[in-house]
């Protein structure tokens, strides 16, 4: 048991690393064990580190940093076990328009493995979408519009 | 399996009309004024999913899904109906169908009617077959609006169950 | 005792009317005794109206309608007992651009008679305001600039 | 009354010099990347104020506040200082000068130390002018970021309770 938790833990981390590098453009995040002698007895830390930033538990990081972050872990605990679809509603509220262009490279380059629904209210996500549906609403009645983009 | 169609009739605010969603693989956005109807979308697809808390879906009650009516013409619906078809090329649902359709209708006395392909079936044998293909409505994959910041938030021996429950 | 409460819930409903109506370009917005007769044996319920749309309790309402919602009364309970000054850290996340302008445009109004610091990742609020500070952080350390507009 | 000057030194991440923020009676907006300081500036408010849990201005304890330094240089700093300047000309905080100066400053051990217009006093003296004048940290007037929806996911008793509250 606690082989298959160390080859889960140890690939997840490597995927962490890769999805927050993408994310930050260049930043580094790892998972700790808190007793690495036997991971059961403790918990799993998470570190991050932003670009030129020094390293902090990702508990003591910011609001849209701690958005940043959920958003490379989810990637990478989906590696070890892919969805087929991704529903993701407004996960950019609180992303700057630096990591809201990240992600939404992230998410091009992503959806040619996966599919991903993605609610947004931002522009500079919704443009960067293969097709774009509008929601909008008429006497307390929702309707759609769609637009093909590529 | 991808989702292929969302055909929406009467489920909360898409009444009155059937509202079809005909989706791409790749990456689609959907975007809209407060208020518009987007997370609705997001708990169609929970809902015929199988989701079993209507609070999930954000309602007091299954029934309370319904349309609630303009006000204007006729009373309120007596059913609301989600369609969901998923691509099944990869054969992942254990399902001899390219395209795997599954429906929920809610009536006003919040019983659910579940179909597969038109058939009808049970709550049950949806989850079962959904979930051999990895898909179900608590599933990582869906994030529902304002809780991206839960897998960071969460303390370290949460954290380790997460990885745990992976494997 | 009650009349002073009664007195407050007047108030503040007419407030809440005012600010809400503002906010939504002519929505409706009021608070409702759960028991009218003895208001301390149960709650306050808060009813609100988008435009076009039909009346629903506050609960019902969309993440960024209920945004809309807390700001109005968060005006309104303020009025009965104004602050010298206001510090907002990002209120409008999950306001599409309609509500972010008039969120803007009520901050200017009541800004001739209230402080307000206002944290935003958007530039459409941001322009708005009487002057910007904009703060970066080099080698893990923040600065700040500033920039008068009017 | 309302805040003419903001100071921080070695507050958080307003490390190795004294930041100043001059304001305006009227609308200023903070803005800047993700992690770069702004919240942080809510903090250093709360903190001047009195703020009693270190939780509240995101730290385990008070002495986490004072900057950790870049790593680069000398050894971590061993205080922390904020400095808030009020306007008082409308006299509501009670004190004879048209401008309140306070200040707080947190040592390592996590002891802080309080200054009114330069002279040393207690904190229990500065919640107390503050609250004649209407001004505490735990006001509506300051809303933290994530929070504003608190304010409508309330229950319609707690509700009643914010009404009570401001009478
Ligand atoms: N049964 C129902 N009948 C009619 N309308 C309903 C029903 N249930 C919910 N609604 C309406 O749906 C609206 C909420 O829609 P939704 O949450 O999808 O908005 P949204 O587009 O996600 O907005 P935001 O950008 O603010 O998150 C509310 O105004 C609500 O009144
Ligand atoms: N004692 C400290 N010394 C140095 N840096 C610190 C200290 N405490 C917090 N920080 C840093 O301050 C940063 C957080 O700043 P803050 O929360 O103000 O960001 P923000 O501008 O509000 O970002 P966002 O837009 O994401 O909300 C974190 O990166 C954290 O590492
Ligand atoms: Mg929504
Ligand atoms: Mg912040």
């Amino acid at each position: 048991k606690k082989k298959a938790f160390m080859d889960a833990f140890n690939q997840i981390n490597e995927s962490l690393s890769y999805y927050f590098g993408k994310l930050t453009g260049g930043g580094k995040a790892y998972m700790k064990l808190e007793n690495p002698d036997d991971p059961f007895s403790g918990g799993v830390d998470m570190i991050v580190q932003f670009p030129n930033k020094p390293e902090i538990l990702v508990s003591g990081a910011s609001g849209g940093e701690r958005s940043v972050a959920s958003v490379a872990f989810l990637f990478a605990i989906q590696k070890l076990n892919p969805a087929s679809f991704y529903l993701l509603d407004e996960v950019d509220a609180h992303l700057d328009s630096f990591h809201v262009a990240k992600l939404s490279e992230l998410l091009v380059e992503e959806s040619s493995k996966s599919q991903f629904l993605v609610i947004t209210l931002k522009p500079e996500m919704a443009s960067r979408a293969q097709k774009i549906y509008g929601v909008y609403e008429r006497n307390g009645v929702s309707n759609i519009v769609s637009a093909t983009i590529k | 399996p991808y989702i292929k169609k969302i055909e929406l009739r009467n489920f909360k605010s898409f009444g009155l009309k059937n509202t079809v969603i005909s989706l791409d693989r790749g990456f689609t956005a959907i975007t809209g004024p407060n208020g518009s109807g987007k997370t609705n979308i997001v708990d169609a697809v929970l809902f015929g999913l199988g989701e079993t808390s209507s609070r999930r879906l954000r309602a007091d009650s299954f029934s309370k899904l319904i349309f609630n009516g303009n006000g204007k013409s006729k009373s309120k619906p007596r059913s609301a109906r989600v369609v969901i078809q998923f691509d099944n090329s990869d054969g992942k649902i254990p399902i001899d169908t390219k395209t795997v359709t599954i429906s929920r209708i809610v009536y006003v006395n919040g019983q659910s009617e579940y179909r597969i392909n038109g058939r009808k079936t049970s709550r049950g044998r949806i989850l079962e077959l959904l979930s051999i293909a990895g898909i179900n409505p608590s599933g990582h994959n869906i994030v529902p609006q304002g809780t991206i910041t839960k897998l960071t938030d969460i303390s370290p021996v949460e954290r380790r169950k997460i990885i745990e429950d992976l494997i």
